[in-house]
């Protein structure tokens, strides 16, 4: 889900 | 995950063990910025609150323990360590970092996603980190002559975000993934406060001179 996608980075 | 952002990640990995190196091999910090490494230390609380409540991976839940781990061990190492507080140069140190915290909150509460705690903090964290470099840049300047072992760490501290860039470019073209747009506008102008040190950094590199910026 692009919730997940867009926090996916550091 | 694509090879620039696992170059980022690396690179910004290589730059706190650098930065681990320097002050566990010299026991001293001259020349490292204690209120950078305090701003470091805010950004990654700030941005990875949700470290035990989302899980996206080992590697993403290692990283994020790691940065935090790393930056609270370097202000600790700062602060407290007999050895290394001595070497501290509180005196060039001075960059009032506490207005840099102000003036990124005030700006994460009035642009973000969506107004809610953990958006206005990873917002929060992302300005903050745009901008955490400047008391180190600033130090620099005044103690004129740099390290090595710091100047790489600034070095590959800048290297990464610009990797991360590459990394959004990339997932643009790739996967049809927009970036937000607040983590592009910052890392942008993160990456270009470093561009002077990049230009000094590179002219030191190749004269094969030690690294000089102008005070």
């Amino acid at each position: 889900n692009p919730e997940s996608q867009s926090h996916d980075e550091l | 995950m694509n090879i620039f952002r696992f170059a980022g990640d690396m690179t910004h990995l290589i730059s706190v063990l650098v930065l681990l190196l320097k002050i566990y091999a010299t026991k001293s910090c001259s020349g490292i910025s204690l209120k950078t490494q305090e701003l470091y230390a805010l950004v990654f609380l700030s941005r990875y609150l949700d470290l035990f409540t989302n899980y996206i991976s080992l590697y993403n839940t290692l990283m994020k323990l790691v940065f935090i781990g790393s930056s609270l061990a370097i202000v600790w190492c700062m602060r407290m360590h007999h050895a290394v507080k001595r070497s501290y140069d509180k005196e060039v140190d001075t960059f009032r970092h506490y207005y840099l915290v102000l003036a990124c909150f005030v700006l994460a509460t009035l642009v973000n996603e969506q107004f809610t705690l953990r958006e206005v903090c990873w917002a929060f964290s992302i300005y903050l980190e745009a901008v955490a470099i400047l008391p180190q840049l600033v130090l620099l300047q005044r103690s004129g002559n740099v390290d090595n072992l710091t100047g790489q760490y600034v070095f590959f501290l800048g290297a990464y975000r610009a990797f991360y860039i590459l990394n959004w470019i990339y997932r643009y073209f790739t996967e049809q993934y927009f970036t937000r747009w607040i983590a592009c506008i910052a890392g942008i102008v993160q990456t270009a406060l470093y561009a002077d040190f990049f230009y000094y950094y590179f002219i030191s590199w190749k004269n094969n001179a030690k690294l000089q910026l102008p005070a």
